[in-house]
């Protein structure tokens, strides 16, 4: 474990429990893709199988379980509890055209065709375009809360330091795993434009709008 | 499982 993963996983459960927070005090999902967050809860399941088969050590474990609890309960609340603030009609991206061909490419591209390999590797390719109905609801408001940005920094960061956990592997260990990094560069590549606007916007106390 | 099928990463 290095610095820049230990940073990366931390940013992730900050973006996770900032999001779930937001919806639970503010008791509104306004401006939140309930879709992405599907994809996420998604992704969580689907790489998280061995949770029980196959243990690597009580913090890798812990998280699994807080991912998938929280991924589950943001849903809840988006389609359950607050469904009555769900932005339904903006919230309009086809998943299906991200998880098709996360799942097509899943089978063509993997290192190893067994069950949970191929499923770890769904879940990798479908993470890297999870956040795009998120991305393509606040182009269409043109805005987004201060704190649904503070989100999107950090679920942003949370892959932009695996990508340097994995360059430290690289040098350090020799370790390199093609298909997590070119994904994950991807991921982090769709979060150009936001880290723009949050660094040049909202870090100076501005609200986060989309230039018409 | 051998080393690269374990994803000791989360």
């Amino acid at each position: 474990m290095n610095v820049f993963r230990f940073l990366g996983d931390l940013s992730h459960l900050v973006a996770i429990v900032i999001l779930l927070l937001k919806i639970w005090k503010t008791r509104s999902c306004s401006g939140i893709s309930g879709r992405s967050q599907i994809l996420f809860a998604i992704v969580f399941t689907t790489r998280y199988l061995d949770l029980f088969s196959n243990f690597i050590s009580v913090y890798n474990t812990s998280m699994k379980i807080v991912y998938i609890t929280c991924s589950y309960a943001t849903v809840y609340l988006i389609y359950g509890k607050f469904k009555a603030t769900y932005d339904f009609n903006h919230d309009t991206f086809r998943i299906e055209f991200l998880l098709v061909p996360s799942a097509i490419l899943a089978f063509l591209v993997n290192h190893d065709f067994s069950p949970l390999e191929i499923l770890w590797t769904f879940s990798i390719y479908l993470e890297s375009v999870a956040i795009l109905p998120q991305l393509f609801l606040v182009s269409k408001t043109g805005e987004a809360e201060t704190i649904t940005s503070h989100y999107l920094f950090a679920l942003g960061s949370y892959r932009l330091l695996y990508l340097l956990n994995w360059l430290w592997r690289y040098f350090s260990q020799g370790f390199y795993d093609l298909i997590a990094l070119l994904s994950g560069i991807l991921q982090t590549v769709l979060y150009c434009d936001f880290f723009y606007l949050y660094i040049s916007k909202v870090l100076k106390g501005k609200k986060l709008s989309l230039p018409a | 499982a051998d080393g690269d099928a374990l994803h000791d990463e989360l």
